[in-house]
C-alpha cells in the first residue's frame, strides 16, 4: 500500500458515499445516469468474484464489500425506490457499445485465459469507459448539479491517483500491470474535459454547464 | 513479463 493508492481508494469511497447521500437525502436521482451505475455494479461484481476465495487483508475485503453493496444500493435507488425521478430521456447512451467491445477485448488481451482472469480483465476495461453514459447525460442536459460534479471529480481523481500508485509500484516494487495501467490512462483521459470545467467553473462557485 | 500486480488492488 502507498499513499497514492490509499488516497485513491478514499477518493473512490467518498465519490460512492457522495452519490448515495445525494440520492437518499434529496430523494431524487435527477441528473444521474442509471446506466453508468449499472455498469459500475457489473464492474464490481466481475472484479470481486474472488472476494470469498482470496483473502488479501481486512481493508481489502471490507472495501470490496462496501463497493459492491453501495453500487447495488445505488442501482436499486435509481431503478426502484426513486425511479419516478430517474431522467431516462437524457440517459440514452447505448451501453451495449461499451459492454460488447470490452467483453471481446478481455478475451483477446488478458494475462491468463481463465474465467476469473478474463472477468477481472473485462471489469478493468469496462470501468475505463463506464462513466461515459454519465458524461454523455451531463453534456445532453447541458449542466450538472454541483453535488454531482463533486461526485464526478472524486470518481475521476481516484483512477488518476492510481496512475501515480502504479508509477510508485514500478519504481519501488518492480511491479506493473499493463492492462490496468492502459485502462487507467484511458479512464483518466475521459475525465480531462470535465476536470477542466470543474476546476475553472465549479471551484469558482459557478454551476457546471457544458456547451450542449 | 508484466506481473499481474493489480490483483491486490481494489
Amino acid at each position: 500500500m502507498n499513499i497514492f493508492r490509499f488516497l485513491g481508494d478514499i477518493s473512490h469511497l467518498s465519490a460512492i458515499i457522495i452519490l448515495l447521500l445525494k440520492i437518499w437525502k434529496s430523494r431524487s436521482c435527477a441528473g444521474i445516469s442509471g446506466k453508468s451505475q449499472l455498469l459500475f455494479a457489473i464492474v464490481f461484481t466481475t472484479r470481486y468474484l474472488d472476494l470469498f476465495t482470496n483473502f488479501i487483508s481486512f481493508y481489502n475485503t471490507s472495501m470490496k464489500v462496501v463497493y459492491v453493496a453501495s453500487s447495488y444500493a445505488t442501482v436499486w435507488m435509481i431503478y426502484s425506490k426513486f425511479k419516478a425521478t430517474y431522467d431516462g430521456n437524457h440517459d440514452t447512451f447505448r451501453v451495449e457499445f461499451l459492454i460488447v467491445p470490452t467483453a471481446i477485448l478481455s478475451f483477446l488481451v488478458n494475462h491468463d485465459f481463465t474465467p476469473l482472469e478474463i472477468l477481472w480483465t473485462f471489469s478493468i476495461y469496462l470501468e475505463s469507459v463506464a462513466i461515459l453514459p454519465q458524461l454523455f447525460m451531463v453534456s445532453k442536459t447541458g449542466e450538472a448539479e454541483t453535488i454531482t460534479s463533486h461526485y464526478l471529480f472524486a470518481l475521476g481523481i481516484y483512477r488518476t491517483l492510481y496512475l501515480f500508485n502504479w508509477i510508485w509500484r514500478y519504481q519501488f516494487e518492480e511491479f506493473f500491470d499493463l492492462i490496468a495501467i492502459v485502462a487507467g490512462l484511458v479512464q483518466t483521459v475521459l475525465y480531462c474535459d470535465f476536470f477542466y470545467l470543474y476546476i475553472t467553473k465549479v471551484l469558482k462557485g459557478k454551476k457546471l454547464s457544458l456547451p450542449a | 513479463e508484466a506481473n499481474t500486480a493489480a490483483k491486490d488492488e481494489l
